[in-house]
């Protein structure tokens, strides 16, 4: 079940980071 | 307490006061199982948590308790969406999404700082549709207040005493305004929010000097010009 938790966390992260938004416009 | 007990507590009835210690201990036990347990929660649970959470809406003389429970609640549900299996739940969820854009309180900062962190995470992981529908969910909120769909978000911008919600905020922005996949429509919201309060606290923000706004910010700033650059 490892692989499945954290989901919302690293997505929080990522926004944070600001490294989602940079995914997106790739 | 088991999953069950939980579905049996919260179908129940209780008093606020029971109410909050029970959503603080699910949260607890969202956070701590397996999602084996989320999963046996959730099946019934998720629907009880999203009647209660209407229910605290609706009221129109709100006690601090039922802020407090409101709150809770959310933190609740993000607990209940950290996995694969909790998430997609919520993602199917029309109620879910309306409930969560209702609870986009400015007067409630702390627990608007989580509803739109989740929003906007729900923002940039959904299908193709689903900023139609956060949109949608915005929109019918708006109109129980009569204000404009953005207004709230911008109300949070210009809380200066609360440093995070203005990070939360101006995160929500981005994921809404970068989802479009026509140039069109991504102006257009990006428009929206500037006419209905952003140009003007825009500076303010700046001036703060945060790493964490600044970031934001600079996403901002540079989807608006790349869509410059692409008109």
């Amino acid at each position: 079940e490892g692989d499945e938790t954290g989901v919302m966390d690293n997505l929080l992260e990522a926004l944070q980071s600001g490294e989602a938004f940079r995914d997106r416009r790739k | 307490l088991s999953s069950q007990e939980y579905v049996h507590e919260l179908r129940s009835g209780i008093s606020e006061e029971k109410l909050l210690n029970c959503l603080e201990s699910l949260r607890v036990s969202l956070t701590s199982n397996p999602v084996s347990w989320v999963n046996n929660f959730g099946h019934e649970g998720l629907g009880l948590l999203l009647d209660v959470l209407e229910k605290l809406l609706d009221k129109r003389q709100q006690e601090s308790i039922d802020k407090k429970n409101q709150h809770k609640l959310i933190q609740c549900l993000k607990a209940f969406m950290n996995n694969k299996y909790g998430l997609q739940r919520i993602l199917g969820d029309e109620r879910s999404l309306l409930l969560l854009a209702r609870a986009i309180d400015p007067k409630q900062p702390n627990m608007m700082t989580e509803t739109v962190k989740i929003l906007s995470a729900i923002c940039i992981v959904g299908e193709e549709n689903m900023l139609d529908k956060i949109l949608g969910a915005i929109t019918i909120a708006a109109e129980r207040n009569n204000g404009e769909r953005f207004a709230n978000i911008v109300e949070g911008l210009e809380n200066h005493e609360a440093l995070q919600l203005q990070v939360a905020c101006m995160q929500f922005i981005n994921a809404l305004v970068t989802s479009p996949e026509e140039l069109d429509f991504r102006v257009h919201l990006r428009n929206e929010f500037l006419r209905c309060g952003l140009k003007k606290i825009l500076p303010d923000l700046k001036e703060k000097e945060n790493e964490e706004l600044d970031i934001q910010l600079k996403v901002f700033d540079e989807n608006k010009e790349e869509d410059l650059i692409e008109m």
